[in-house]
């Protein structure tokens, strides 16, 4: 993991990811009032009251207001994934390479509807559910051009790199191997549910910022731990030899085989960390569609003054 | 890797949607198997 | 920062240029995809090449130093590696000796236990994308088919391998395979090294599988289960598999050993076929000659 792309270009600390927001969003608004001063330059004719019109509703958006934007597109990204019978790795995908894209870019440059489809139609392509445009715009309900105008904007703003890891598969591991350490002790229809419910959790925790600052199988544990904290912790004690009071139990003599094999862990230091991460996926927000209507609507104007 | 964080455990082992794959004549004949599957999901979640 | 100073190659989807990175004057080749033409925008094999290569950095893989977008063009900047197995075969004036073929298999073994490790099938493996650099060492190149090893619920299409180093469970269109079939094509390309010339050369689709097992033995239920499930099955001539004496008549300078190694990776059943680690660690390896360094090779 230390190796693949996804650690080395797109993880970051919360600081870095809120200051590479700001850059993203002040620079566009730079170029959004630029924009207006030449409105206002080209059109001296105008009234006061049409220019307090186009002042105050021709506003950049805030970086929080980008934020909503995008993760209210994202989470629309898994619901269109789904009505459209997409694997649930493809519509991950489009959500990773639909979040990152607005790490360099800013809505008010390119509104997120206009690389809604386009991120869906590389993702498939990335993970080899290969479909052809024109079949994908037609179940779409969209265009080949719309879907295909900005592929090459966002492969650069994705650094060129494609691999993503997520959960899932890390999930699937964790799976099989609580029942080899819990083995006997847990009851296999109940773990069944318990995966069942965590996979939907993860595609939650995909639309959250957990992805920059934790990895897939840290974000796995995490959403464990919200899930059924008994069965969490039980694991834990036994695979990393975490002591019931949250200490880890290394240099204690009648350790098992498992343990000794984990020892290389600090369980306490990853339990602090996945409870880090549970707190992340807890705080998400679920922007309202109001918000977004009123968002793209400040997006519209700042790109179209003479529409106010 | 010489200190893999886990074993592969095979038979302790409760997965239906992979033991149901395992009986498949097609799965079978083209050489799928159960362990490498196994293997890429704890490698995935120890990494 | 990159310089494109003479065109060496053009292919469908691409245009190669020999070039120099700048900053440090490294000699670089640049593959150029071309974008226009393809209906579905990036082309499949170019995403495979980004993708892949991005994640993996070994000596026995190319690497890919950079890629840029420049007047609409995708270009990978490659590691630049002049020569490859393929021409080294065919060059009746290069002799080379049992150390080298097993230095060259070694570094191919070594390669493709990476990708595999990574869980990264290649799927086109054959002398000419085995590439050589100035020092020798073997690496992996030409990723445009390669892809994630599949998922339980996939399935994947078997019309991957140049049909030569094709392994048997694509040839009768199996779906689920597995690093098995990159094997299959280690063991041939190693057999090519022996003897000089292609091992397995059948004309078409067809006329491959009748060329596979008339050398190697027709399987049958008992050594690869439920093969008699695929349709191709019914239709093939049945052929007794090469005793031993038959291979080291064929094989005139191959140690038991390397008999031994290339027949568990051109092993039908790919259950049975040898994983990349059971070949790395064959007594092959550790019996003499050694392989020879890489520096020294032709």
């Amino acid at each position: 993991y230390r190796h693949s792309t996804q650690y080395r270009n797109w993880s970051f600390t919360p600081e870095r990811l809120d200051q590479i927001r700001t850059e993203v969003n002040a620079s566009a608004s730079a170029r959004v009032e630029e924009t207006l001063k030449h409105f206002f330059e080209s059109h001296p004719d105008l009234s006061r009251e049409e220019e307090e019109a186009v002042a105050s509703k021709a506003v950049p958006v805030t970086t929080h207001e980008e934020l909503l934007l995008v993760n209210y597109f994202a989470r629309m990204i898994i619901s269109f994934a789904g009505k459209m019978n997409l694997p649930t790795e493809v519509a991950a995908t489009a959500v990773a390479f639909f979040r990152r894209f607005f790490l360099s870019n800013s809505v008010m440059d390119l509104p997120p509807k206009e690389v809604f489809h386009t991120t869906l139609f590389f993702a498939c392509k990335t993970e080899n559910y290969f479909i052809g445009v024109d079949s994908f715009a037609k179940k779409a309900k969209t265009t080949t051009e719309a879907v295909l105008k900005h592929e090459f904007k966002l492969l650069e703003s994705l650094n060129f790199t494609l691999m993503n890891h997520h959960p899932y598969k890390a999930l699937h591991g964790f799976f099989l191997d609580i029942q080899n350490v819990l083995s006997g002790r847990v009851d296999m229809q109940y773990m069944g549910q318990v995966y069942t419910n965590c996979k939907k959790s993860i595609s939650d925790a995909l639309l959250t910022d957990a992805v920059y600052f934790f990895t897939p199988p840290q974000i796995t544990l995490a959403i464990l731990l919200m899930e059924d904290e008994a069965l969490m912790m039980r694991y834990m004690q036994l695979k990393f030899g975490l002591q019931q009071d949250g200490d880890a139990s290394a240099g204690q003599p009648s350790q098992s085989s498992e343990q000794q094999l984990a020892n290389g862990i600090n369980a306490s230091k990853l339990l602090e960390v996945v409870k880090n991460c549970k707190s992340v996926i807890s705080s998400k927000i679920i922007p309202a569609k109001d918000d977004a209507v009123k968002i793209t609507a400040k997006i519209h104007y700042c790109q179209n003054p003479m529409a106010v | 890797d010489l200190h893999k964080r886990y074993v592969l455990a095979e038979s302790q082992y409760d997965d239906p949607f992979i033991k149901s794959l395992q009986t498949k004549k097609e799965y079978i004949a083209s050489g799928f198997r159960a362990d490498l599957v196994y293997d890429r999901m704890l490698t995935e979640a120890f990494m | 920062e990159y310089s494109k100073e003479k065109k060496v190659g053009e292919g469908t989807y691409a245009v190669v240029y020999v070039g120099t990175k700048q900053s440090d004057e490294r000699r670089i080749a640049i593959k150029e995809i071309k974008t226009s033409g393809f209906k579905d925008g990036l082309d499949m094999s170019a995403i495979r090449e980004v993708k892949y290569l991005q994640e993996m950095q070994h000596v026995n893989v190319i690497e890919l130093i950079d890629v840029f977008m420049a007047q609409n063009n995708l270009n990978l900047v490659l590691e630049f590696l002049p020569a490859d197995l393929e021409m080294i075969i065919k060059d009746t004036s290069i002799l080379f000796t049992q150390a080298d073929i097993k230095s060259w298999l070694l570094m191919t073994l070594r390669g493709v236990h990476h990708c595999h490790r990574n869980f990264i099938l290649h799927r086109d493996l054959k002398p000419n994308n085995l590439l050589l650099a100035l020092d020798g060492q073997l690496k992996l190149a030409d990723f445009g088919l390669a892809r994630n090893m599949g998922s339980p619920q996939e399935s994947l299409t078997s019309n991957v391998v140049t049909r030569w180093y094709r392994a048997p469970e694509l040839l009768f269109g199996a779906r689920h395979y597995t690093g098995a079939v990159d094997i299959w094509s280690v063991g041939i390309i190693f057999a090519e090294l022996m003897l000089r010339i292609p091992y397995l050369p059948g004309k078409d689709d067809i006329d491959q599988i009748d060329v596979t097992f008339r050398a190697l033995g027709t399987p049958t239920d008992r050594d690869w289960p439920e093969i008699s499930t695929f349709g191709a099955y019914n239709k093939i001539q049945v052929y007794p598999p090469p005793s031993r004496e038959e291979l080291r008549r064929r094989f005139i300078a191959a140690t038991e050993n390397a008999l031994d190694l290339m027949s568990g990776m051109l092993t039908m059943n790919p259950h049975k076929r040898l994983s990349p680690i059971q070949c790395l660690t064959s007594e092959y390896f550790v019996e003499l000659p050694e392989p020879t360094a890489p520096s020294e090779l032709p």
